[in-house]
Parts: structure tokens; sequence; C-alpha cells
């Protein structure tokens, strides 16, 4: 399973 | 950060503006939704549930709180505004918040990436994202009535929404396992409900007319 990524967007 | 993100968040930020700088120097909130305001409002709300919890970086917490603050003025001048109240179409913007809150919390129940509390939320604040604007369209088309700022505002929250398409595009070749499908689908059917609106916005720009949208 692949780590989401991160949630830096606006 | 690539270009097409900034460049996004500026037009973003600049709609905000141009909407709050309208409604406090004209005192007057004509032409513009109260119910995708306060849609906005619980978009913000919901997704920076944890700003003051994880820190990402110090442009994020500012233009956050930018967001925050910018989205609840303008329903509080609506709302409670003793000069603005009074140029609200109320009677135009019927728009019923439950037909866009309630698919939007089902879907992020039963469509999201972990379930927690946060995660939800945050996925509810996307799809509702994506919808928030339809108030304001059906307000535009029914009054038919758009002053340049308010075109102005609409053009620039769709130019937003059609930047982040650019800057995910970017980032899926510049960085690794970067692929947010929530995020994608639900920002492309939101760029895509501008599509019209854009079309009529380009025309009479061409044409140096009034913008009017048909009935």
């Amino acid at each position: 399973d692949v780590e989401p990524p991160p949630k830096d967007e606006l | 950060m690539n270009i097409f993100r900034l460049a996004g968040d500026m037009t973003h930020l600049a709609s905000v503006l141009v909407l709050l700088l309208k409604i406090h120097t004209i005192k007057s909130c004509s032409g513009v939704s109260l119910k995708t305001q306060e849609l906005y409002a619980l978009v913000f709300a919901t997704r920076y549930l944890d700003i003051f919890v994880t820190y990402v970086s110090f442009y994020n917490t500012v233009m956050k709180l930018i967001f925050l603050g910018s989205s609840f003025s303008i329903v509080w001048y609506i709302r409670r505004h003793r000069v603005v109240r009074r140029s609200y179409d109320k009677d135009q913007d019927t728009f019923r918040h439950l037909f866009l809150l309630l698919p939007c919390l089902v879907l992020a129940l039963v469509i999201n990436e972990k379930f927690t509390f946060k995660e939800v939320m945050w996925t509810f604040s996307i799809y509702l994202e994506a919808v928030a604007i339809l108030p304001q369209l059906v307000l535009l088309q029914r009054t038919r009535n758009i002053d340049n700022l308010t075109g102005q505002y609409v053009f620039l929250l769709g130019a937003y929404r059609a930047l982040y398409i650019l800057n995910w595009i970017y980032r899926y070749f510049t960085e690794e396992h970067y692929v947010h499908w929530i995020t994608w689908i639900a920002g492309i059917i939101q760029t895509l409900l501008y599509a019209d609106f854009f079309y009529y916005y380009f025309q009479s720009w061409k044409n140096s007319v009034k913008l009017e949208l048909p009935a």
C-alpha cells in the first residue's frame, strides 16, 4: 500500500 | 510549490478580495449568492479543522486564515451589515443548501481515504467545494444582471480551479506517488461547472459587450 500524499494544498 | 499552484492560489485570493472589496466599498451585495458564500465558509471550516495542529508552512497557515476570515466576513456582511443586507436578492437566491450538503456528506462517508472524523470532514469539504458555486451560477442566470465585479469574481474562481488542474498535472510528472483521486475528480467536475460561464464571459469580452447569460 502506498502512503497517501500529504495534504499540502489549500 | 510550482508556478501553477501559486498562480491558482493568487487568483483564488484575488477572487475573494474582489468580492470583499465590492461589498465593502459600494456597500452592496446585489448579484452575490449568500448560499454559495455560506457553503464556502463551511468548506473552509471543515477543511482546515487541523489548522493549528498540522503545520505545513507559514504560507499555508496564513492563506488558510485569510480564506476562513474572508469567507466568514462576507457571510457576516450579507446577513448582518445594516446597509449591505438590504441589497441582498433574497427572493432570487432560492437554491437549497440541503440539496448540496446531504449528497456531499453521504458521499464523504462512503468514499474517503480513511474513515476518521477529520478525514471524512476533509473529503466532505472537497465534494462541497466542487458544487458550492451552483447557487451563484443559478442566481447569475436568473437575474441576468451581472455587474463587472461579480463577473470577475466568478471568472477568477474558475481560473483558480483550472490552474489547480495544471498544478496536479505538473505534480504528477515531477513528484513520486502524487495521486489524490478524490481531489482530482472533484476538482475536474468543479472546473467543468464553469465551462458554460467561461464561454459567455469570453464572448462578452471579445465583443466588448456587457456579460449576459442566456435564460
